[in-house]
């Protein structure tokens, strides 16, 4: 799924 | 999410109100380095940027890649920045009177420089957005320096700020138990920036890990460097 951040992490 | 992330989340938000509360209780930042904090500032700052992006997402009601994940990391980058400006805020304002500035002597430029440098350089995708994101895990791996030189030359801790600094230190030592997690558990998963980065950040504390279990094993309030 492509995700809404660019990153996925904090 | 694994139980690992979650935990070093967690852990980190654990930190900001540890060390929010050490200031309110006692009405002092002594021994905390306004200088990490301020790092702190501009490593959120530069990382959440993709919090306008979301929001976007939102205010135009597309909410097809919204996911439960999108959510959960928007409240909390929501809050580490707002508990980051709210330390800075508090230390320049009713608590300057009883900050360590005369200590803090740490040169900023020394870190910002090459970070700003390998960002340029070691990124995944020469965007502002991705050299920025790359920028704030190289400064984040490095801005307790000024904390840690705080520590040295005043050579012990109270009890709070040493739990702080554990808090701080332990948080990104479980993303790394995390991200051999998912290297194990998800294909294709990997992200060298970030393990290098985390992996160094980690190390960093080693000294302090110690002797933060020294004391806590020997039951001191204070953690004290040996002199």
């Amino acid at each position: 799924a492509k995700l809404a951040e660019g990153h996925d992490e904090l | 999410m694994n139980i690992f992330r979650i935990s070093a989340d967690l852990l980190h938000l654990a930190s900001f109100f540890i060390l929010i509360f050490k200031m309110k209780a006692t009405k002092s930042c002594k021994g905390i380095s306004f200088k990490t904090q301020l790092m702190y500032t501009l490593v959120f700052t530069c990382r959440y940027l993709d919090l306008f992006h979301v929001l976007g997402m939102m205010i135009t009601f597309n909410f097809a890649h919204i996911t439960g994940l999108t959510l959960y990391n928007t409240f909390m980058k929501i809050l580490f920045l707002a508990a980051s400006y709210y330390i800075v805020y508090l230390m320049r304002t009713e608590l300057k009177s009883t900050s360590d500035d005369a200590r803090d002597t740490f040169v900023l430029w020394h870190i910002l420089a090459p970070c700003a440098v390998l960002a340029l350089i070691f990124n995944a995708q020469f965007t502002i957005l991705e050299i920025l994101w790359t920028f704030s895990i190289y400064l984040e791996a490095v801005a307790v320096m000024p904390q840690l030189m705080l520590l040295i030359e005043t050579g012990e801790a109270d009890s709070l700020s040493s739990h702080y600094m554990f808090a701080v230190g332990g948080y990104r030592a479980l993303y790394l138990v995390n991200w051999v997690y998912r290297y194990a558990t998800e294909p294709y998963y990997s992200n060298w920036i970030a393990w290098i980065a985390g992996f160094v950040q980690t190390a960093l504390f080693g000294d302090f890990f110690y002797y933060y279990f020294v004391k806590i094993m020997s039951g001191d309030a204070a953690l004290k460097l040996p002199t």
